[in-house]
C-alpha cells in the first residue's frame, strides 16, 4: 500500500499517503 | 486565515464529541514554504485539542523529518488555524457540550 507510517518519539503517529491530484494546487 | 501554502483539514467527521481529533495536512504550494518538504504526501494524525498546541505538533513533524526547521512557525500557523476553526464550529453547533 502506499501508506507509510512514522512514529514521533513522543508518541505520536503519522500516517502519510498520497494527495489526490486535485488537491495540489497546480505547481 | 491567511493562505499559507500548507492545507490542514479534518481527516474524520467532527461531531463535537471528542477531544482527540484526526487532521490531515499536506503542501499544496511548496513555493511559500522556506525549506523544501521532504515529499508532497498527506501527513495524517490525530490533534488532542484540549491537551495539545499546534506548536506540539509543528516540532514534532520537524522532528520527524517531514518539514524544514525554518517552516515551524507556517506549519504551526496552518494547524492553529484550522485547529481554531473547529473549536468555534463547535461553539456555534454544539454550545451546551463544549
Amino acid at each position: 500500500s502506499s501508506f507509510t507510517q512514522v512514529v514521533h518519539s513522543a508518541g505520536r503517529r503519522f500516517i502519510v499517503s498520497p494527495v489526490p491530484e486535485s488537491r495540489l494546487k497546480e505547481q | 486565515a491567511e493562505d499559507t501554502g500548507v492545507r490542514v483539514e479534518l481527516a474524520e467527521e467532527d461531531h463535537g464529541r471528542k477531544s482527540s481529533i484526526a487532521l490531515r495536512l499536506w503542501v499544496e504550494d511548496p513555493k511559500k514554504l522556506k525549506g523544501k518538504p521532504k515529499d508532497n504526501g498527506a501527513i495524517e494524525f490525530t490533534f488532542d485539542l484540549e491537551k495539545e498546541t499546534p506548536d506540539d505538533v509543528a516540532q514534532e513533524m520537524i522532528d520527524s523529518g517531514f518539514f524544514h526547521e525554518s517552516d515551524l512557525k507556517i506549519v504551526a500557523k496552518s494547524i492553529r488555524d484550522r485547529v481554531a476553526l473547529i473549536l468555534w464550529r463547535r461553539e456555534r453547533i454544539w454550545p451546551r457540550m463544549q
